[in-house]
């Protein structure tokens, strides 16, 4: 783990007292190869260093006893920072329905999250309908209609239409508000570069005008995510970030990376493939999961 | 790639933090970096262009290897396994007209019987090959399913099986247990056929991919990757680290969700690629 490399680092010169410089070069580097390897990326990275340096040469790590665990400390808490603060909650809109809109690429998990956000609501006493927008993927609407049956939503979809934006305007103006309260709108996996299918989503924004956009972004994911997250975010202006498959033994950097790039909050942890398997998400537990 | 005009620490510096944005991770791309110079130094390369040639040679040789599909069996068996969401049902889709378009007679075992539709999905992809799919009701023993299609594979004569099995996370012990059942019956069902094992990676998998290799080899020998989702912007570098350490070559690529859309691995143009 990173402490204990940043402990060896440290002990080499008890004997000689102060910490040098070349030994904060020398932790700042551990620290580096710690979050590349937790799949953190690495323009971020490089900013993340820097805002960890200036700290790490103040004078309480310099003077320290136990300088290792002083600099653990302020990577700890800077990872912290970084990836909590703000609201976290999920938007009600002030006139129902409230609409959520989800995104993603391929496979990422966003019909089985629709599920899972739809449960949760109902926790709270919203009623939630499902609507089938991914007409592309095979059994897609199978899909979402057998999830709608699992956690007791709503379901909308209109059999032989292939228009998503259309299916999403019909589906919110036509939703019966003495039964409920919430839509969410399950779209086809697509990637960031596929312009079309991009403009699509942006079509069904303009159309539906959502209360929330949450893309959803595998916990495995790697370098990767920041391209991922910086295209959703700069053409759809997303509200927050649903971290999928949590439940893996992936260190999961890309969460700071897609917080890093977006600035947007990770609302939710999913961690399984069953309805209820949707958590808060903790950002000190996040970092301690990141330095491994 | 920036011009540079000679080679240096910045072109050196350059080329590992491509290799790092490619997913290779930072150990395996200062080792590849390090071999770089000991190969400029030793075949003294002076053009940084040169150097970079060298670079794909490293990288294309470290993943050379016979690419090619086992199916000397009659049936021959394909089994594709892998975490949930990277591409196996579609992977198979696509395969299937790939075989279909050498002659050969395909059969489908849906063997995910847990994801929601994951049944209907793949019927619609056995509709589009015209291909018979052997399947069970949702729910059902995995397990039952395969024993079902290998006696079908036998009967009608087919020349390939292929099973499409539920994604699994490698950590979940319960999940991994239930495809060696899978594995098991295979190989003791159609013990005279060839077994390819194909494991199927997203290629924006970071370096949680070894594990994903390492866990699932342990539970079914694995024959080869299928390295899917190589249209968007993620480099799949990852391949280079589980190549290195546990000799599994890639077979396949995925280019996109049509049918067309999965290409057999050129080590050379994945280098290339990986680069740019
Ligand atoms: N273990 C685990 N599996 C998950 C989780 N979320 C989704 N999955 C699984 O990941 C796979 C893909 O999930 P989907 O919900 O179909 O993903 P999607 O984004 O809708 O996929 P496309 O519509 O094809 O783009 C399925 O096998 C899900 O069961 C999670 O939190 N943990
Ligand atoms: N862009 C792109 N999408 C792909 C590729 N291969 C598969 N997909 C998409 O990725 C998503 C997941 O593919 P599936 O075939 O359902 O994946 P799976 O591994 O069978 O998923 P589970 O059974 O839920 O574990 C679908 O939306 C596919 O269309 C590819 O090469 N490129
Ligand atoms: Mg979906
Ligand atoms: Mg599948």
């Amino acid at each position: 783990s990173l402490g204990e490399k940043l402990q060896q680092t440290f002990k080499k010169l008890k004997g000689h007292g102060k910490v040098s410089e070349k030994d904060i070069k020398e932790a700042m580097r551990e620290i580096k190869m710690a979050l590349l390897e937790a799949d953190v990326n690495f323009k971020v990275v490089k900013s993340f260093e820097n805002a960890v340096k200036e700290k790490a040469l103040g004078s309480e790590v310099m003077e320290s006893l136990t300088p290792g665990q002083q600099i653990i400390k302020i990577v700890r808490d800077e990872l912290t920072a970084l990836m909590g603060g703000e609201n976290s909650k999920l938007t009600v809109s002030p006139k129902p329905p409230t609409v959520i809109m989800m995104v993603g690429l391929q496979g990422a998990g966003k019909t089985t999250t629709t599920g899972k956000l739809a449960t949760y609501l109902k926790k709270q006493g919203k009623k939630p309908l499902l609507v089938a927008c991914d007409v592309y993927r095979p059994a897609a609407v199978k899909q979402l209609e057998v999830v709608a049956g699992q956690c007791g939503a709503g379901f909308f979809s209109k059999p032989g239409s292939n228009k998503p934006v259309e299916i999403a305007k019909e589906a919110v103006k036509k939703c019966d508000l003495s039964i409920y309260d919430t839509v969410i709108i399950d779209t086809a996996g697509r990637l960031h570069i596929d312009e079309e299918l991009m403009g699509e989503l942006v079509a069904i924004k303009e159309a539906v005008e959502p209360d929330e956009i949450l893309l959803v972004v595998d916990a495995m994911t790697g370098q990767d995510a920041v391209n991922v997250a910086e295209s959703f975010n700069n053409q759809l202006d997303i509200t927050g970030v649903v971290l999928a498959k949590m439940d893996s033994d992936t260190r999961g950097g890309a969460a700071l990376s897609v917080r890093a790039v977006t600035g947007k909050p990770i609302k939710f942890a999913a961690s399984g493939e069953k309805m209820d398997d949707l958590e808060q998400f903790y950002p000190d537990r996040m970092a301690s999961r990141i330095l491994g | 790639f920036v011009a540079f005009n000679n080679i240096g620490e910045d072109l050196y510096e350059e080329l590992e933090e491509a290799l790092i944005f490619a997913d290779l991770g930072a150990e395996t791309a200062i080792a590849l970096t390090n071999e770089l110079r000991e190969n400029v130094k030793t075949k003294r390369i002076s053009e940084p262009e040169e150097a970079k040639k060298e670079l794909y040679n490293i990288i294309s040789e470290a993943l050379s290897g016979d690419c090619s599909l086992n199916l000397s069996g009659k049936p021959a068996v394909i089994m594709v396994i892998g975490v949930n969401g990277v591409g196996k049902t579609t992977s198979i889709g696509k395969m299937t007209a790939l075989l279909q378009s050498k002659g050969k007679k395909v059969i489908l075992a849906a063997a995910d019987t847990f994801r929601a539709a994951a049944i209907d999905q793949l019927a619609i992809w056995a509709d589009r090959n015209n291909v018979t799919m052997i399947r069970h009701e949702e729910g059902s023993d995995p397990a039952a399913v395969v024993f079902d299609a290998c006696a079908a594979a036998k009967s009608r004569n087919a020349d390939v099986l292929i099973c499409d099995t539920a994604g699994r996370l490698h950590n979940k012990k319960n999940l991994m247990q239930e495809l060696e059942k899978i594995y098991r019956v295979i190989k003791r069902e159609l013990p005279e056929s060839s077994l390819e094992v194909l494991l199927a990676l997203d290629a924006t998998t970071g370096q949680n991919a070894v594990n994903q290799a390492e866990m699932f080899k342990e539970t079914a020998d694995i024959t080869g990757i299928v390295l899917t989702k190589l249209d968007g912007t993620a480099k799949g570098g990852i391949v280079i680290n589980i190549k290195k350490k546990l000799n599994i070559p890639v077979k396949f690529i995925g280019v996109g969700e049509g049918i067309e859309d999965l290409q057999e691995f050129d080590p050379e143009a994945f280098a290339k690629a990986l680069l740019e």
